[in-house]
């Protein structure tokens, strides 16, 4: 069985695409086969593994994946390690959301493409741009789990109820076994009393859901925190995961550390 | 004359709403009249002046503005310090953008309103959402100048041409004065070499772009820079500029000083 996860948050810069692909490669070095999929149309995950290297034109993308059913998984993928693998986006995947407006199952077209794909791999972890809009439905539609990458400042919380009540409808509607799995605290500064008390209203936010029938009853902050770490934002530059790029940085060690929380999540589950 | 300034960037979490925020007070702090328009469905920079307080329900806001032609600016604005007004958003603001795309004007709502506007105002700063939507497009119809804030980080250089390529655009069909002044730096670190590098990048191509009849031919990075500072992080949850709440902290300093650079350019203008 796969563990499909969606890595959502509708602000932009938080941390999504930076905490995909690291994360992907912190459980890809632990042997276990990972698949990033881009629903960006910023490709930005693209770009952050592949670098700017001349793409194969005939490439098929996460596009040709969503819009056309002649297209499967396999079809897609393309690797970028031994362990680590990835459906790409390309920078015209702004015009797929209009494209998918127009058919019948629009929320539901990569969640079949999942299911009808093959199962080499044991993890796949969906790259959403900062939006509600259909891309993200997709992802939510064919993910088991979502995580929240976000600041611990004051305005990112303003987005969460937001971001829970999307979730709680997609549930309600057209995936029911979504669950918020947690939030994972990005470019953290633990030094400040601010983040400190951010942390600690998101941890009693979710403290006090524990014994509702909402997706997030189960939800939690992730620790440690992914540490502000400037080798995390060099590294897509050089298309490097930060394992390939400074491996004993303090980015590195917290992207390894989460990695090795959901792999054992997953073994113990 | 009043200087309209559309704080722009479609990457979310750059620093659009704190610089719009904290520039407007320095700008007030010199004792000239700064009017803020908040455009973004969020509402964050109405909430970082406003704080959380009790809004009165009868205050007209930006979408009154926008949607309802019995509105005028004077109705919408309301005030925050001595020099410091604010037209506040609301965060129903996300159907205005459908609503307005069905008016015949829906790109020049902005600009009338603020054409049959007062102009007690000095300087109109618009803060944009994240998105090269309709709102943004009505900043952008109704500025004379564009500022970019950014992190100098090689993601953020990747959204930077398709912004310059909408201003160009704007500029062409709707907006004959419009230009961009420049690029704001936020949440930097100056010491990192790669911050350096993309700074470097970034002047380079604004140099090379001096004598071309494009939109951002005069552009330039603003010095200094803002420095990642965490009181510019939690001044919002107590409804307070940076200068209201740490006004020796290293965020007010450069915001003080961005603040006497910009009046000083419009009064040498
Ligand atoms: N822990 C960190 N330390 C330093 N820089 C970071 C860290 N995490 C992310 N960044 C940088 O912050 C910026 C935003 O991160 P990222 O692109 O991962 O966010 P995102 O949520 O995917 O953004 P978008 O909404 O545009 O897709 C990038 O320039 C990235 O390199
Ligand atoms: N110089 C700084 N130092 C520390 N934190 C900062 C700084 N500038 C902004 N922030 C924080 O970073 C986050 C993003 O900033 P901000 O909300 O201003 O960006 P934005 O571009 O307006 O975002 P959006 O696209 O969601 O409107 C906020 O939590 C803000 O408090
Ligand atoms: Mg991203
Ligand atoms: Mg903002």
């Amino acid at each position: 069985p796969v563990r499909v996860i969606a890595m959502m948050n509708q602000k932009g810069g938080v941390g999504k695409t930076t905490t995909t692909v690291n994360l992907a490669a912190a459980i890809a070095r632990q042997g276990r086969k990972v698949l990033i999929i881009d629903l960006d149309p910023q490709a930005h995950a693209t770009l952050h593994v592949a670098g700017e290297r001349e793409d194969d034109p005939d490439q098929p993308t996460v596009y040709d994946l969503l819009l056309d059913s002649d297209f499967e998984l396999s079809d897609c993928v393309r690797q970028v390690d031994e362990f680590l693998d990835i459906v790409p986006a390309e920078t015209d995947l702004a015009a797929v959301e209009t494209e998918l407006a127009g058919l019948g199952d629009r929320n539901q077209r990569l969640a079949r493409a999942i299911a009808a794909g093959s199962t080499e791999h044991e993890f796949i972890l969906l790259d959403c741009p900062p939006a509600l809009g259909l891309l993200t439905l997709n992802a939510l539609a064919a993910a088991q789990e979502v995580m929240i990458p976000m600041q611990a400042h004051f305005l990112a919380l303003q987005g969460v109820s937001k971001l829970l009540e999307t979730v709680g409808l997609v549930r309600e509607q057209i995936n029911p076994r979504l669950r918020v799995a947690g939030v994972v605290l990005c470019m953290h500064d633990s030094q400040t009393s601010h983040s400190k008390e951010v942390v600690a209203d998101l941890e009693r936010f979710f403290e006090s859901q524990r014994n509702t029938a909402t997706a997030w009853n189960s939800a939690r902050v992730y620790h440690p925190a992914i540490r502000r770490n400037i080798k995390l934002a060099e590294c897509p530059s050089f298309g490097q995961t930060i394992f390939q790029y400074a491996m004993w940085a303090p980015g590195a060690m917290d992207y390894k550390k989460l990695g090795e929380t959901i792999v054992a999540e997953w073994d113990r589950a």
